[in-house]
């Protein structure tokens, strides 16, 4: 469970790099 | 390397430190390699004097990163004229820390029967990044949100023809590890994560859009503006 929430930050992290 | 080829930090070809013709017909060619968690400074003498030389040692002015030869310099039969030898030298990072200016410089004194002979060399600074660089995802999250934005530098590099699996291997090869990739709007976001021999550690986050060359690196760290020479 807890990795999935790595995962999903990671993707957050990367989507909010890309259209800040 | 190339396919098959086993990986490990790139190693630059030995340029000449010490020209002959300052050194008393000294010269001194090296380079830095790191190997499984071993820095050795690679040397190659020769003798371009007409007598022979012998007694060697060597010494480091105190640097950034506390580089420090771990044992004497092995140069255990005297050098006649015009031979040449092989030397690698082990270093430690356990000497005296100043910071230099350019951070990655490096002040050397080398002696002989004849003189002491002093130059400079820069080293790569992968050379002090550690084989357990590799950061929690976790951690890795919680820092970068934590880091200021002005503490963030940006650098494009140019014509890498590698796909960001192959880059990243490449580079893992050099203790800099891939902690995640995302794909986003057809561009390739991988974050990565140094740790250096004093403890810092450097985030890195590395755009690769498909079928471009240039490479976009976003490096954050909060010390000594190190960026530039990663």
């Amino acid at each position: 469970e807890l990795e999935d929430g790595v995962d999903e930050a990671f993707s957050r992290l990367a989507e909010s790099r890309t259209n800040p | 390397g190339g396919v098959g080829m086993p990986t490990g930090s790139y190693v630059a070809p030995k340029t000449v430190w010490l020209p002959a013709m300052k050194a008393k017909g000294l010269e001194i060619s090296g380079t830095f390699a790191r190997r499984g968690g071993i820095i050795q400074m690679d040397l190659t003498l020769t003798n371009k004097a007409m007598s022979v030389m012998t007694d060697f040692a060597i010494q480091f002015n105190r640097n950034s990163f506390g580089l420090a030869p771990a044992g004497p310099l092995q140069v255990l039969t005297p050098l006649s004229p015009n031979q040449t030898i092989d030397v690698s030298l082990p270093l430690s990072t356990s000497g005296p820390v100043m910071k230099m200016e350019p951070l990655n410089n490096l002040q050397v004194a080398v002696k002989n029967n004849i003189d002491v002979f002093y130059f400079s060399c820069q080293y790569p600074l992968s050379l002090i990044f550690v084989e357990d660089g590799k950061m929690e995802r976790q951690v890795f999250l919680a820092t970068w949100k934590d880091i200021p934005n002005d503490s963030e530098a940006q650098f494009q590099i140019k014509d890498i023809h590698l796909n960001s699996d192959a880059a990243s291997n490449k580079l893992q090869g050099s203790n800099i590890f891939t902690i995640a990739k995302r794909t986003v709007e057809g561009q390739d976001m991988l974050y990565q994560s140094v740790k250096l021999t004093n403890g810092i550690w450097v985030l890195a986050e590395m755009r690769i859009q498909t079928g471009n060359p240039n490479y976009t690196v976003n490096e954050n760290q909060e010390t000594w503006r190190m960026a530039p020479f990663i």
